[in-house]
């Protein structure tokens, strides 16, 4: 019955409340709607269900642009950089990029250079012991660009594949942090002879339209190369990295799907459309 | 910013003379157009704009030099109505200790939260307890106790146990040391995890809970009125933290939360530190929504 609806302004209206209520921003979901209006008249798209395909392949298209796997370096190690603000799932996700990584058979060296957070250090270690690989710490407030100086030495010396930097929550309003991280991306670039390989922005699926100004800012500050969206097994749908994706071409490149080890998939745009639509 | 907005789109209008009802629509569209920005729910903006539309085709617009302040004024007052009284009124138990849960989804700050109304409460001449019910996250017994070892407040502990056996230890803890508050940190859960939802059940159930608060992150977006809603069928929330208000996040899900569940916001956390927390002010977070 559903499919033999008609085009009317009713299901337009349907669907920008369903794209609104993913988080996708008004701008892009008004945008969206009036090539969509477009389309049905251009395409002669027959019936409600003919739009909503149409939709649904749109959001794909868009999602497979710049689409790709992990950047590895032509010499090892390749650094990842995580970065992100307060609590969005920073930590967790490196011990599941690194049990990932390990089970490929890749040397895995985790860097603690979140030395302000209360037990930030200690939690990275548990997670280090559990995944079964080595993190390079100090003392807790040391500087952490020396933290990633020594993991670098460490990577080179013990042959790691893989470096996974972990990094202190921060909002991108506050300066002197985000110059803090500044600091800690121009030491890798030095060490490493260019940038990190990826500078991961962790984002929190449940976070609304503050998540495309995290983006440009920290954009601005480190050269965010993917994204890492985290907490999509709860039911917020995470619509707002379709801004990211359009508007700052920044490509996401993974999700976190729950708290334990295997909850992390590289990022598959039909699923992710198709839970939008769910 | 809206005021901006709605004077560009008055400015056009008033040389044309009279205020007309579709002039008002274009002002609301722009209105709807801020809230949205602002991560408001979609329906509650829906039943906003519904309100304010009706005061704002009312003679005070439509006959005012000044429409788009009037505006203004109106939605500003309908938000400030939504979000509440400004009342940190916490329950204090009759016959001590008062038990003050806190709940919420991951990340959303509880901890760092817990810490902070430990000394806002000690401030105030109490003598609280911090307790640790978070058994799932690596580390997270460990942090609680740095946090109430830097405030100098006791943090208690069995380590790995049930929640609600350590809930309950907790609290015959505080009765023969004479601590009159006890602070329940629990794990971040999601409202969809039966299990989860479960056990923060069975620790609301294991002692008398005085005050559960629902701590919310100020940058949750569209999702904010689901697990609102949910929490609060399943727990008998009494209010929330709204947290990292200090970032420039618009916090729409500020009037989301409270106008779904009726339910007051009680305190905000404006940063990592310890004595970042202040009362909820319902007239500076409607202007800070209106952006
Ligand atoms: N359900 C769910 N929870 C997650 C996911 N990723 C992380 N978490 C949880 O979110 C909380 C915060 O995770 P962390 O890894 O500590 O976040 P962070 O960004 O490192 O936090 P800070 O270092 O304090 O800024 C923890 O309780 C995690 O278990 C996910 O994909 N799904
Ligand atoms: N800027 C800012 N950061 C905050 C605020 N409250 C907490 N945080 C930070 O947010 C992150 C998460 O805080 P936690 O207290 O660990 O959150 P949680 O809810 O206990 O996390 P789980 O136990 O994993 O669910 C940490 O980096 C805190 O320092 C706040 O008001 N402002
Ligand atoms: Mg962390
Ligand atoms: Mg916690």
């Amino acid at each position: 019955l559903m499919s033999r609806r008609g085009i009317d302004d009713e299901l337009f209206e349907e669907l920008e409340e369903l794209l609104v209520r993913a988080d996708v921003s008004i701008h892009t979901t008004t945008r969206l709607v009036e090539e969509l209006r477009e389309a049905a008249r251009r395409e002669k798209l027959r019936d409600a269900e003919g739009v909503r395909a149409y939709l649904r392949q749109e959001l794909v298209n868009l999602l497979m642009e710049g689409h790709r796997p992990l950047t590895q370096p032509p010499t090892p190690p390749a650094v990842y950089l995580f970065v992100g603000v307060n609590g969005v799932g920073k930590t967790t996700s490196i011990a599941k990029l690194a049990h990932l990584l390990k089970r490929r058979r890749q040397k895995v060296l985790l860097a603690a250079a979140d030395t302000f957070r209360a037990a930030a250090i200690d939690q990275l270690e548990v997670w280090g012991q559990r995944v079964g690989v080595d993190v390079i710490r100090q003392k807790e407030g040391s500087d952490p660009a020396a933290v990633v100086f020594d993991a670098l030495q460490a990577a080179r010396a013990r042959r790691a594949d893989v470096v996974l930097v972990d990094t202190a929550g921060r909002l991108h309003t506050k300066t002197n942090l985000m110059e803090e991280l500044r600091k800690v991306h121009r030491v890798i670039e030095r060490e490493l002879g260019r940038p990190p390989d990826e500078t991961l922005l962790v984002l929190d699926a449940t976070t609304g339209q503050n998540a495309v100004s995290q983006a440009r800012t920290f954009k601005d500050a480190v050269n965010v190369t993917g994204l890492v969206l985290a907490k999509l097994d709860g039911t917020a749908k995470g619509g707002n990295i379709l801004t990211i994706q359009n508007e700052l071409k920044i490509p996401i490149l993974l999700v976190g799907t729950g708290e334990q080890l295997d909850a992390i998939e590289e990022f598959n745009p039909k699923q992710f459309v198709d839970a939008l639509f769910a | 910013s809206l005021t901006d907005r709605l004077q560009g789109i008055f400015k056009g209008l008033r040389n044309r003379g009279k205020l007309t009802e579709p002039d008002v629509n274009d002002a609301l569209r722009q209105v709807r157009l801020a809230l949205l920005e602002a991560d408001v729910n979609f329906r509650v903006v829906k039943e906003l704009i519904a309100a304010i539309k009706q005061r704002a085709i009312g003679q005070e617009v439509l006959q005012s030099l000044t429409p788009e302040q009037h505006v203004i004024k109106i939605v500003h007052e309908e938000m400030t109505k939504l979000l509440g009284e400004g009342e940190a009124k916490l329950q204090i138990a009759a016959k001590p200790p008062t038990v003050i849960m806190l709940v919420g989804l991951q990340g959303s700050g509880k901890t760092t939260q817990a810490g902070k109304l430990a000394l806002y409460l000690r401030k105030q001449g109490k003598r609280p307890l911090l307790a640790a019910l978070d058994v799932h996250r690596p580390a997270a017994i460990k942090q609680l106790q740095v946090v109430g070892a830097g405030l100098d407040i006791p943090v208690f502990t069995l380590g790995e146990q049930d929640p609600a056996q350590i809930a309950r230890a907790a609290v015959s803890h505080a009765e023969s040391h004479t601590l009159d508050v006890v602070i329940l940190d629990t794990a971040g859960r999601l409202h969809v995890d039966d299990q989860m939802m479960a056990e923060a059940k069975r620790i609301a159930a294991a002692v008398t809970v005085h005050e559960t608060l629902l701590v919310v992150d100020a940058m949750t977006g569209q999702d904010a009125v689901n697990m609102a809603e949910a929490f609060t069928e399943a727990l008998p929330v009494d209010g929330f933290i709204l947290t990292k208000l200090d970032s420039d996040t618009r916090g729409g899900a500020a009037i989301s939360i409270r106008a779904v569940t009726g339910r007051p916001i009680k305190f905000v956390g404006v940063g990592e530190k310890m004595d970042a927390l202040e009362v909820f002010h319902p007239d500076r977070m409607a202007n800070r929504i209106l952006g």
